[in-house]
């Protein structure tokens, strides 16, 4: 594995977004790795719509909360296609699901993984860089007052409550750390990114973790 | 558009925040580390952070034993 690896390098991460005063981190967390890995399949990177996993994956609970894993398990069982973000925008409410036919463009979810890691991040790390960014859920507690840095301490594990985007690592420092995209706008931590030190599953970091294949 | 009674709630999470800011940084002793300080959620109590905030699941799933479907 490369001592640092960073899948903005190569162009097919979208930036930062702001799920605003709405519970679904889940849901971007999920829409964040499938356009990521849709990206690395030679497409456009392309923003697709978090407001059509949040209103149409009923097993999940909209703005009130939700399982990246859920969703995906959705897209993969029910083959639907994410739209682009610019035909389904963003309202940071749920709302009612709207359908499109499937010869609308759109990405289909064709399998996904999900593992817990813990014990196991230098794997993790391999799954990262072999198949693209990867879904987590976070013990995101402290986060309510992080400004950057790589967090070593106050972050449990086994209590995960807030899903997140992994798109890189960095072991070529003093503390080896994730690079995590936040969905809390580009205001909160470092340009909306947080760095987790790596080995010990601080945060949880490493406790349910997904990755996509389309 | 607050009241002032929601002025004065907010404020005092806001002086919550300064408090639970320095415990957190006084764990910060090497220069990469986290820091903690005044952000856009420092007017919130942590029960209103998590609830709004912190709403993710996570499902229970397996331990990798390094097989997937694709390898």
């Amino acid at each position: 594995l490369p001592a640092k690896f960073d899948w903005r390098d190569k162009a097919v991460v979208a930036p930062v977004q702001n799920q605003q005063a709405c519970g679904s981190c889940w849901a971007f967390g999920t829409v964040g790795a499938i356009q990521s890995v849709h990206a690395i399949g030679g497409f456009t990177l392309e923003q697709l719509s978090v407001q059509q996993v949040l209103d149409c994956s009923i097993q999940n609970s909209g703005c009130n909360g939700g399982s990246a894993v859920w969703a995906l398990d959705w897209l993969k069982q029910t083959k639907v296609k994410l739209v682009p973000q610019s035909d389904y925008r963003y309202k940071a409410k749920t709302g009612i699901c709207h359908y499109f036919s499937q010869s609308h463009d759109g990405v289909a979810v064709k399998n996904f993984t999900a593992h817990d890691f813990e014990g196991q991040e230098a794997a993790m790390m391999g799954e990262l860089v072999q198949n693209g960014p990867l879904v987590a859920v976070v013990d995101a507690i402290s986060w309510q007052d992080y400004l950057g840095g790589i967090i070593q301490h106050h972050c449990s594990s086994h209590r995960s409550n807030h899903a997140v985007l992994v798109v890189g690592y960095d072991a070529t420092g003093h503390i080896p750390h994730w690079i995590v995209q936040n969905s809390w706008g580009t205001a909160w931590g470092d340009e909306g990114y947080v760095y987790i030190k790596i080995g010990s599953n601080v945060c949880g970091i490493a406790d349910s973790v997904a990755a996509v294949f389309l | 558009d607050v009241t002032s009674d929601e002025f004065n709630r907010r404020h005092n999470y806001f002086r919550d925040s300064k408090k639970r800011q320095a415990r957190l940084n006084s764990f910060s002793a090497v220069p990469q580390s986290a820091t903690y300080g005044i952000n856009q959620f420092s007017d919130l109590s942590p029960k209103q952070f998590r609830d709004l905030y912190l709403t993710g699941s996570a499902t229970r799933v397996p331990h990798y034993s390094g097989l997937t479907p694709e390898n």
